[in-house]
């Protein structure tokens, strides 16, 4: 299964409406410090389910909401879409692309959606928990990962272990 | 379920063996150990690392560098056990040297025929081996994303 | 002894938001505050850092460089208020662009009238950055070192 | 004062007595990931009388010492020696240079002089408490002490204040 594409909105620091097309195998992701790159990361993450703030850098959920500058105002809610290929049939359903969304409103309710049909956290948790996919997967490996497998941070080792196995 | 662990267990182990090798040399000295073999699911999984005919007491002794490329053998062995349909490094390449660079990027093009790879990078050397690069640039606090090739990659780096 | 507290501690909030500004934006907010400015000596020291404009509601949402930068922005205002005779800086510059990896060699630069700074660093900038470069290297686990100039240097670092 | 010269003989990878001259104002130390660079840094915090151990990456003070390799055996001390010219005075003694002369044999036992006369790991402390240069000092700092004042671990912001007040 291939990403395809990575739309963002109103999350984190992409206010406005920003399409990533993964067409490649070996995606290079740049630019200066605090520009937004580890923001993408976080963005995909927070799609696939991820519940857990500190691994989003936040306090609490609603910080992944464009929070405003000095010349413009916060967002309404944060949204993120991503779009896959499912050629090798790993998702076990019948359509040759998914699309997995999420919205957060301010209020703090949220939407989720898979093929623009409104479903529960739940079932994108199902959907995709078998494919090595989940936000804890050893598939993302952000430096302070590799951090946690040195000092075995609460056993992370054997975790990361038992997600693979 | 111990021994499907254990059958997993050793593979990865494995695996673990001969990335480790192709990342530092190839007859360095390193293994997985349960510390526990009696109760696998219990055990803590304890790391032998000794590149380059070193005898390190702990992987503690090991270098920035040297740790890094451990962590990510291990992360590859998992890998190679249930290959994930992409994969995202974010910056993981900051404490390498350039010949370690060198070495992460082919295992990565290695890895690519099976899955996608999304590189976070301020690294020129790993910028070379990526097929396609995406720039991010932020103005006035909101964040956009540019295609980017080697001829406007300084205006996008430099902010 | 309050007193004195809170004398160092005005001065070094005045460094750290003229070094937070030459490092950021020369109109950036930033402060440094105590928990508890009733009881100094029992407080925590709060940093508030927001970098070009931006609004984190802490420094937790910074980015990796952001954050390396705003340390380093404490650091060297403690620094000015009691110059140490040399600084050892290992591998910090890691997380950085190259922006801001020039912007942190000119400030090392200004320094270094003062006093002595050793720079651990794999980047080629912060190299050329720097009055002289010892080579470190190892050979069968033992270490050495060598003089370096930029003609030996790839034969150094490409171990 | 400035640096004038730093020896190591036996200290962890520096196996062979190696000496190195701090003639300038900006000094740069490269190589590869795991030749030895870090562990001069090492050398430097422990012989102006570091005693945490895992501010040496080492989990007991011995594991400082050179602990051999494949083609040879481990060394008998670790010894590393640093001289300073006392050219402001900063250094309350009436000598010009000053060299600080630590030695931790494998049986445990530590050799410290002053100028090359026997002296307390407490008189180093001494000599060196008021420059800021301890090695806790916020003069030193490798990449983990970063981490600790953005997270301000164990009120590390409050104690490098005091350091420098
Ligand atoms: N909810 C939010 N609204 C607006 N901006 C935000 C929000 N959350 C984070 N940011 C901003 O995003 C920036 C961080 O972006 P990010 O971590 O993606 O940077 P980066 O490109 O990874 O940089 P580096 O190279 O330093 O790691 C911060 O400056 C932060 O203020
Ligand atoms: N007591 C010792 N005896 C022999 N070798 C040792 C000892 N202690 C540490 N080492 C070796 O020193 C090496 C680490 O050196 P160091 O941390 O200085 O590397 P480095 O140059 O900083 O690398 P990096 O760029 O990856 O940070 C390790 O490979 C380790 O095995
Ligand atoms: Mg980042
Ligand atoms: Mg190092």
């Amino acid at each position: 299964m291939r990403l395809k594409t990575l739309e963002l909105r109103g999350f984190k620091s992409f206010a406005d409406k920003t399409v990533i097309n993964f067409g490649e195998d070996v995606i290079g992701v740049v630019g200066s410090n605090g520009c937004g790159k580890s923001n993408i990361v976080d963005a995909i993450r927070w799609v696939l389910g991820e519940q857990k703030t500190k691994h989003l850098r936040s306090e609490s959920m609603t910080n992944v909401i464009f929070n405003g500058t000095k010349g413009r105002k916060s967002a309404g809610f944060a949204e993120v879409v991503l779009i896959f290929e499912n050629n090798k049939g790993i998702l076990p359903t019948a359509y040759r692309e998914v699309s997995i969304h999420r919205i957060l409103y301010k209020d703090g309710s949220s939407e989720y959606r898979l093929n623009d049909v409104k479903c529960r956290l739940k079932d994108i948790n199902n959907l995709i928990s078998d494919t090595g996919m989940g936000p804890d997967s050893y598939a993302i490996i952000a430096l302070g990962m590799v951090d946690d497998l040195l000092r075995d941070k609460e056993n992370a080792r054997l975790r990361l272990f038992e997600q693979a196995a | 379920a111990t021994n499907k662990f254990m059958q997993a267990f050793t593979q990865v182990r494995g695996h673990f063996v001969r990335v480790f090798r192709s990342l530092f040399e190839a007859d360095d000295t390193c293994d997985l150990k349960l510390s526990d073999p009696e109760k696998p699911l219990e055990s803590r999984i304890e790391i032998i690392a000794k590149p380059k005919g070193k005898r390190p007491l702990s992987i503690n002794q090991l270098s920035g560098g040297e740790k890094t490329l451990t962590a990510t053998a291990l992360l590859f062995s998992l890998y190679l056990l249930k290959p994930a349909p992409f994969c995202i490094f974010d910056e993981v390449d900051a404490p390498l040297d350039d010949a370690n660079i060198a070495k992460f990027n082919n295992i990565i093009k290695d890895f690519s025929k099976n899955s996608q790879f999304i590189i976070v990078t301020h690294n020129k050397k790993t910028m070379e081996a990526v097929d396609i690069m995406y720039g991010v640039t932020m103005v006035k606090g909101v964040s956009k994303v540019v295609p980017v090739d080697f001829r406007n990659l300084q205006a996008v780096t430099l902010n």
